[in-house]
């Protein structure tokens, strides 16, 4: 949970790869 | 820096290299700077704390992948941004140093962490979120003024110093706009995105309101809304749902729901500027910045980070 929610924390530039 | 900005972005590898080697400092950052401890790690790299035996003072270091790097004229308008601005809100740049294909940045050390970890770990007083509010949106209406936008602001980029100090830091995302210009590239953290960013229109120096907003709901929930939902699903309700439902929002002040109504207007004409906000009368009740020493003592213990 705590990686998962550290993902979620992480700027994107452009598409990220889950969109 | 918008020209060098656009100079930056047809640059190949090699010519980001050579520019890098140019503006570094030729010093071996191994041999100078004792690692200590790790404080995290970001999109962009990891980040630790390092004594410099020049002068044995700790610093904070931004040690970047350039292999992982997809953008590397990102990382030059990085330290161009960081060289060129100097500001009591801002995290002052000392050095960047280039080893093989990995960049180390020096900056100065706050340590009293991030606000995240605040925000997260124990409950604000208004008047403390005013304070907070207050110190960042002066950092932001000084990079607007000089053409720049940040595009990532959240409290993992706000950076606390034991004595209450309040600083932004990580430029790596910046753009740099000349007058009214716009941008498109989705650039930021999907859950304090503004609506414009999302849409995909083009957007200007107020998303670094709209953020600025969403953080002001974290320290008051602790948490930016949707965080419970995927990135993907948080960018779809950003979207439709336009300005996010704020719980428990009739204990707030008049002057803070005004305030947070202020930076979260979907429409950006409607949406105030850095520097209108400055004059608001909710930045009138901040409490003192010594007021959250406590706060961040408290969040450090709780997190063993003490």
């Amino acid at each position: 949970a705590h990686s998962t929610l550290r993902r979620k924390r992480y700027t994107v530039v452009g598409n990220p790869y889950w969109m | 820096l918008r020209k060098k900005e656009m100079m930056n972005a047809m640059m190949s590898d090699e010519e980001i290299y050579e520019e890098l080697r140019r503006i570094c400092n030729p010093d071996d950052p191994h041999v100078r700077f004792e690692r200590v401890k790790q404080l995290g790690a970001g999109a962009s790299g990891v980040v630790f704390i390092a004594i410099d035996s020049k002068d044995g003072s700790r610093v904070a270091i931004k040690d970047i992948d350039l292999t992982k790097q997809s953008k590397k004229d990102l990382i030059l308008n990085e330290i161009n941004v960081l060289k060129g601005f100097n500001h009591k809100n801002l995290v002052n740049f000392l050095d960047a140093f280039l080893s093989y294909d990995h960049l180390w940045v020096a900056m100065e050390l706050l340590d009293g962490g991030s606000l995240t970890d605040v925000v997260t770990e124990v409950v604000m007083k208004e008047g403390q979120i005013a304070a907070v509010c207050r110190e960042t949106l002066l950092a932001i209406a000084f990079l607007h003024s000089k053409g720049t936008i940040h595009r990532d602001i959240k409290s993992d980029n706000v950076l606390l110093g034991m004595d209450g100090t309040v600083k932004v830091t990580d430029f790596g995302f910046c753009a740099n706009i000349v007058g009214d210009e716009k941008r498109q590239t989705m650039v930021g953290t999907p859950y304090w995105m503004a609506p414009e960013v999302v849409t995909r229109k083009q957007y200007g120096k107020k998303v670094d309101v709209w953020s600025l907003g969403i953080m002001a709901i974290e320290m008051i929930e602790g948490e930016p809304p949707y965080m419970k939902e995927t990135p993907l699903r948080a960018l779809y309700l950003i979207a439709a749902v336009g300005r996010p439902k704020i719980p428990r929002w009739e204990n707030l002040s008049p002057d803070f729901q005004d305030f947070l109504d202020k930076c979260l207007q979907v429409d950006v004409d409607m949406r105030a500027t850095a520097d209108e906000l400055l004059a608001h009368p909710f930045l009138k009740c901040a409490m003192e910045l010594r007021t959250l020493t406590p706060l961040i003592k408290a969040a450090q213990k709780i997190l063993h980070k003490s």
